[in-house]
């Protein structure tokens, strides 16, 4: 019997490669 | 401690490469949809970021692209962020892709790209206007 294989899944938001600075009042 | 997933079998990835990045690899979008990161859209991005209680969408224009001072396999990528334009800087392998609005994936050697991840990629340049998160607002 071969156990199938977990696929990875990847959240949408790692694709972007880096947060923005946050702007404070 | 809990390690990142591997990457596909067969992927050779430079370090700093995410796995995620690879054709076929499976995104999860903020309403549960399943997607291969090269099927991805704008719409995808936009309509995840709404559903997010603590991400929005924001717009960054590439501004300079010069080569890395540490590696000619990196870049040096300039953008201004937001309506307030603030400057980011990031140093990234010259394969790595960012999402342009409107276009999808691009990145500063897309050759370098499709040989690597797989991924279709446009070249990136001045002008560009690529996808980037900021953390909303919260009170």
């Amino acid at each position: 019997n071969v156990e199938p294989r977990s696929v990875p899944v990847f959240p949408w938001h790692s694709l972007v490669p880096f947060l923005a600075p946050t702007q404070s009042d | 401690a809990p390690s990142a997933p591997p990457p596909p079998p067969g992927a050779v990835l430079p370090p700093s490469l995410p796995p995620y990045f690879v054709k076929g690899s499976i995104i999860q979008l903020a309403d549960g949809e399943l997607k291969r990161v090269e099927d991805l859209k704008t719409e995808d991005f936009i309509q995840s970021a709404e559903i997010s209680n603590d991400l929005k969408i924001d717009s960054s224009t590439v501004e300079r692209i010069e080569g890395s001072h540490t590696s000619p396999n990196f870049a040096v990528v300039q953008f201004s962020v937001g309506e307030h334009r603030a400057q980011v800087s990031v140093e990234v392998l010259v394969e790595y892709p960012f999402f342009v609005f409107g276009q999808g994936w691009s990145s500063c050697c897309p050759d370098r790209t499709t040989q690597i991840l797989e991924l279709p990629c446009t070249k990136l340049s001045v002008g560009d206007v690529c996808i980037s998160l900021t953390l909303k607002n919260l009170k």
